[in-house]
């Protein structure tokens, strides 16, 4: 950066990733397939494994995005990496999400919790 | 209070269990309460029927007519201690065994009772009065968002955003002061939490998300202890 004739260290550290994005996607062929191996998938046609190859590329990225938003846990390839999160959640989860604790429900005794 | 505290360590948690592709995570973690309970009460651990909940259950909220426990469109683990508590009890897993289907005809056999509900109640959202209750209660039958868990793989999971909308029932069945987390080297409070999806996820079926982050993830906000029934082991 040059001001008034000085140059001077630019102050803004610039910050790169230093793996490639597309690199590590290069090998996602590979990495399906060990997830079909690993946990015994298989699709009923070439159609739904073309889809599913394409939820898992989806979801690996989100697994990506994931680890940087949630970095002291480790996101990955799931038993689940074949699956859209609407289907995770209508297939997979089960809490009814209309909850109300009733009026009579009883709450459990204040505990001490000093010693 | 300790500061680290593990129920499997006790033998009062049953090995991980598989719910396949049915929405039952809410008889899971019912099961799982009340085994710990039935083990804090008897000294003895029996693996209980998830599919006598999924089969016989259809208890409705009280103030809500359409919140009923469904197989495997879902439930709600105060209901199904409700229809265990006016039922009887549960049945043992290998006399009613999980099929992982609902709509199925209700088999339940009074006389094969295996562990009684004496009472059940909800705890403080307070994360210390969670952490008692465990203690001196046994497992906790919890309610989470399940979101970050479709990718978790291990470590203490502390996502910056999760949001508080409950979606999946889990089993509370200890905690820990510093849960080191591989990638950052970083040491974090945080709860352990018993899953439904094999033993293949997670940490050998189970997940660890973090303590003292505001109700993280929705996990303080529904918490249910429940009591057995105190009898002599057959």
């Amino acid at each position: 950066v040059s001001i008034s004739g000085e140059v001077k260290n630019n102050p803004i550290k610039q910050v790169v990733r230093e793996e490639n994005d597309e690199q590590l996607l290069l090998n996602l062929d590979h990495q399906f397939t060990l997830f079909k191996s690993k946990y015994e998938k298989t699709y009923k046609n070439q159609a739904e494994h073309d889809h599913r190859f394409r939820v898992f590329k989806a979801n690996l990225r989100r697994a990506r995005r994931r680890q940087l938003l949630d970095p002291t846990a480790v996101h990955g390839v799931t038993q689940f990496s074949d699956v859209t999160p609407k289907e995770f959640s209508r297939k997979y989860l089960g809490l009814k999400r209309r909850f109300r604790l009733p009026n009579d429900t009883q709450q459990a005794a204040i505990l001490p919790t000093s010693e | 209070l300790p500061t680290d505290f593990d129920w499997r360590e006790h033998g009062a948690v049953t090995p991980v269990k598989n719910q396949g592709l049915c929405g039952s995570c809410w008889s899971f973690s019912a099961t799982g309460a009340l085994e710990g309970a039935h083990f804090l009460a008897t000294k003895e651990l029996v693996s209980l029927s998830e599919q006598q909940l999924i089969d016989c259950d259809h208890t409705c909220d009280p103030q809500d007519a359409k919140s009923c426990d469904s197989g495997c469109r879902g439930g709600l683990m105060n209901n199904a201690f409700e229809y265990t508590l006016k039922t009887g009890g549960l049945m043992k897993e290998q006399d009613y065994p999980y099929t992982g289907r609902d709509r199925s005809v209700c088999k339940f056999d009074k006389t094969m009772i295996a562990a009684k509900v004496s009472n059940f109640s909800v705890v403080s959202a307070d994360e210390d009065q969670i952490a008692a209750n465990l203690v001196q209660n046994g497992p906790l039958a919890i309610a989470i968002n399940a979101l970050w868990m479709q990718t978790y793989i291990g470590g203490v999971s502390c996502p910056y955003v999760c949001s508080k909308n409950q979606d999946h029932g889990v089993l509370l069945v200890g905690f820990g002061s510093a849960g080191y987390a591989p990638l950052r080297l970083e040491d974090k409070p945080y709860w352990i939490i018993k899953n439904s999806w094999g033993s293949m996820w997670g940490e050998k079926g189970y997940y660890k998300i973090c303590r003292g982050s505001q109700n993280i993830c929705g996990v303080d906000t529904m918490v249910s202890t429940v009591a057995a029934v105190h009898t002599t082991p057959q």
